[in-house]
């Protein structure tokens, strides 16, 4: 359902896509 | 948030800052039960009008206390310019182009964005998901964010014991990440005879929350760095970006 998607699917997608930019990253 | 980078130039400094503000916006979630416990307690609902009744008066209340705060924060905050002073940072203006050119800007704005994208549409979803997929009981609908911000504000308060790095800012924020996709596979496949595990999941939710969030803000103030008179822009454009990407995702999901 789209409740699944919402609060799982999607914050584990943005939260890979986060950790892949960050790795990119010179801090 | 951006006034944070004003008080003091010392990275560390600014991510203990930005991990107490995380802090003390659980203390303000959590307050909100409070508000609401006292109303539901103390107020008797028998018809539909009385429980409106009860949501305005937690709406009043929540209001006052929040515009109490604001006049502390003004009449008690002391002007950071002059602390700009004595670090003696010039008072010249940054353009908006300036930070256009950076490649880190953009980097840190997805970065941020997503953080808050994962953060603030399981939250938006959360009600529904322990209710109508989940069938738990109704109380799950209050207890499960409650637990994810008392999780948030024990981390938040971890982090403010640590020496930070821009490699630390990173390892962490991975760390969150990791237990994000942990806690998003696990919510995806749960079946509903297991639906009391989702207490569990909740705290793991509050910590990578609370990772990704504090490091995802001190990442800010890395790009920001001694630049304090352009960092109004970069968090208010961060912000902003922010915002339109939640309401954008959680219109493309509600046409699902």
């Amino acid at each position: 359902s789209v409740t699944r998607y919402g609060l799982g699917l999607l914050p584990a997608v943005c939260s890979l896509a986060g950790m892949a930019i960050t790795y990119t990253m010179k801090l | 948030m951006s006034m944070v980078n004003c008080i003091s130039l010392n990275s560390t400094s600014r991510v203990v800052m930005a991990s107490c503000r995380n802090a003390f916006t659980m203390v303000a979630n959590l307050s909100l039960y409070a508000v609401a416990l006292v109303v539901f307690s103390t107020t008797k609902s028998t018809t539909h009008s009385d429980i409106e009744n009860q949501y305005h008066w937690i709406a009043y209340t929540s209001i006052f206390i929040g515009c109490c705060f604001v006049g502390v924060f003004h009449l008690g905050t002391k002007e950071p310019r002059l602390k700009i002073r004595v670090h003696g940072t010039s008072y010249a203006r940054i353009s908006w182009a300036y930070w256009f050119k950076k490649v880190l800007y953009y980097q840190v704005g997805l970065v941020y964005m997503l953080t808050r994208l994962a953060q603030n549409v399981s939250q938006a979803y959360l009600a529904f998901y322990v209710i109508e997929d989940m069938r738990m009981a109704k109380s799950a609908k209050a207890l499960v964010p409650a637990i994810i911000y008392i999780s948030s504000f024990i981390v938040s308060i971890i982090m403010q014991e640590m020496y930070w790095t821009g490699q630390r800012l990173k390892a962490y924020y991975c760390a969150g990440g990791v237990l994000w996709v942990f806690c998003g596979a696990s919510i995806l496949f749960l079946p509903q005879s297991l639906s009391a595990f989702m207490y569990v999941i909740s705290v793991f939710i509050g910590i990578a929350n609370a990772l990704m969030t504090v490091t995802g803000v001190s990442m800010q103030s890395v790009l920001v760095g001694s630049d304090l008179n352009g960092c109004a822009f970069v968090y208010g454009s961060l912000s902003f970006l922010d915002k339109v990407s939640c309401g954008l995702a959680v219109f493309v999901l509600q046409s699902f």
